[in-house]
């Protein structure tokens, strides 16, 4: 099974 | 005091319909410099950011920073009272704001429909997102990016994108069967608009659910091309580009096994 992270996982909040 | 008055009225009833699926409420935030929206969709893998400068607007108007809570739904089922030739012209005060005028202006000028909406407290979360050199970027017709998605859906809900040299391949496996679609790059001097144009640093392959991607083709009407940029293991990010700014989608990958 392929997993899908959030956004945030990528993406720092400021 | 915020005023921004679009000729091109029709671009904005366009590009409501490009969002209003995937985010139900957002911020437009508005500064000297435009008009701007980020907001992710419910299960934070899908984020959409969205650009309308000042110059695009005329007038544009706006003393100071601030922003305008919208219900997507409502504002989208407002401007589908103006006309598609219509000038459409949005009005706030200010921070103190509880709802944003809307008129519509009809291209002979002796029809003009005044419409308030009412706006909402939204507090959202603001992604900052860094500049990318990306491992590959495919500028391609909106419209075939738009018909390979549509037509892989048919055969399962996610689709891997695979770019080498000079292909790109989407490819859909699901329990009826499977299918692929390759694209090798074109060039097309009397219709660039037409070609397929690969920069490849290097080779990509990438999972994505379609069910997103099915929704970022909502901005097929805002740009006759698409830009695709994609890394290994970083979220995808398709891109409109239209005269007075840009609609970005970004979509977290499908990874691991």
């Amino acid at each position: 099974v392929k997993e899908q992270y959030s956004l945030e996982f990528y993406f720092n909040k400021p | 005091m915020f005023e921004a008055r679009l000729i091109q009225g029709g671009l904005l009833k366009k590009l409501l319909e490009s969002v209003k699926e995937l985010v139900t409420d957002a911020n437009f935030d508005c500064s000297e410099s435009g008009i701007a929206l980020q907001a992710m969709d419910n299960s934070h893998v899908a984020l959409v950011s969205l650009l309308l400068r000042s110059e695009g607007f005329d007038p544009y108007r706006c003393d100071r920073g601030f922003s305008l809570g919208v219900n997507l739904n409502s504002l989208n089922k407002i401007l589908k009272c103006a006309g598609n030739d219509d000038i459409i012209t949005l009005r706030a005060d200010d921070n103190s704001a509880d709802s944003l005028s809307l008129s519509f202006e009809n291209p002979n000028n002796d029809r003009i429909g005044e419409y308030e909406l009412k706006l909402m407290d939204i507090d959202q979360e603001h992604l900052s997102i860094p500049e990318t050199d990306y491992d590959a970027t495919i500028i391609m017709p909106s419209a075939e990016f738009q018909r390979i998605c549509r037509d892989l859906t048919v055969v399962s809900e996610s689709v891997t994108i695979d770019v080498s040299k000079d292909t790109i391949k989407f490819t859909a496996e699901g329990e009826l069967g499977s299918g692929n679609i390759k694209l090798k790059s074109t060039s097309s001097i009397d219709k660039p608009e037409e070609s397929v144009n690969i920069e490849l640093g290097q080779d990509v392959s990438l999972q994505f659910s379609l069910k997103y991607l099915m929704n970022f083709t909502k901005g097929t009407p805002l740009s006759e091309q698409v830009i695709l940029c994609l890394s290994e293991k970083m979220p995808l990010l398709v891109e409109y580009k239209m005269d007075i700014g840009y609609i970005r989608y970004y979509l977290a990958p499908k990874i691991g096994d």
